[in-house]
């Protein structure tokens, strides 16, 4: 799943903007 | 940590209430006194003629786009609000590709004008009729239909806030992997939701909510027009369609 959805499991990474 | 005891205290439910409130302000976009003040600003005619004009495509674009910037103020309330981040990546990313579009149409309620029916949309208050170019009529109507029916409940900040923290935690959606540690969460944002509806005398909107089926249906009909779109103009939503959208939606 995190593999299909790298944008949000890389905003969901990131800390809060 | 709100998710690790079975039974919430008082104190922690108000703590929770308290991390939601004030994840939504953080988060909400654009201010309800704003909103309220540009309610008379709507879209002339000839304006209404000149996005009644634009090809399918760029009104689709725009949209996506608009749907977009909404979303990743979604994720980042979610990622505030007490709890979300204790879940395993998996399960946030369940919960926010089932359910980030569904808050969007909730919080359009704010931005919606229930005397003239329009909604804000790039800078000024439209009507449905300014959506026509997309080719779908009967999904803009029942959004706005959606959003009439939200407004009559004149919801305040404080219950959006907690709402739409529920309708984002939902231990139903499938293929979550942790679902105890979900209802949990569910349950403490339940309670908080009803102890605030108790305090300030409102708990006669329980009964009056939207049932989780009409945000599902719409979020479908969505997905499948999208898929309609893709497949007369997939070059289109491959090249100038945000990453975000086609990811959640695709």
């Amino acid at each position: 799943l995190q593999e299909k959805h790298r944008i949000l499991h890389k905003l969901l990474q990131n800390g809060n903007s | 940590s709100i998710l690790e005891s079975p039974n919430s205290s008082v104190t922690e439910i108000e703590h929770l209430t308290q991390n939601v409130l004030k994840s939504y302000r953080e988060t909400c976009q654009l201010r309800l006194e704003d909103l309220q003040l540009l309610r008379l600003e709507t879209f002339s005619w000839e304006e209404v003629r000149s996005y009644q004009k634009k090809s399918m495509e760029e009104m689709w674009e725009r949209c996506a786009c608009r749907i977009t910037e909404a979303i990743q103020y979604v994720v980042e309330f979610a990622k505030r609000m007490g709890g979300f981040m204790e879940l395993c990546q998996n399960d946030q990313i369940v919960l926010l590709k089932a359910g980030a579009m569904e808050v969007v149409l909730v919080r359009m309620c704010r931005a919606f004008n229930s005397e003239n029916r329009t909604v804000f949309f790039e800078g000024k208050y439209a009507g449905p009729e300014l959506f026509k170019s997309l080719g779908c009529n009967e999904l803009i109507n029942s959004i706005f239909d959606f959003a009439h029916s939200l407004c009559s409940l004149h919801f305040s900040e404080n219950e959006i806030a907690l709402f739409t923290a529920l309708v984002l935690i939902n231990s139903s959606r499938p293929w979550l992997q942790e679902k105890d540690k979900v209802e949990r969460l569910q349950n403490n944002l339940e309670l908080a939701f009803k102890h605030m509806l108790r305090k300030t005398h409102r708990e006669s909107i329980l009964a009056k909510l939207p049932p989780k089926g009409k945000l599902r249906s719409l979020c479908y009909q969505h997905m499948e027009k999208l898929r309609s779109f893709r497949q007369m103009y997939p070059i289109i939503v491959h090249a100038v369609f945000p990453p975000l959208y086609k990811e959640l939606f695709s």
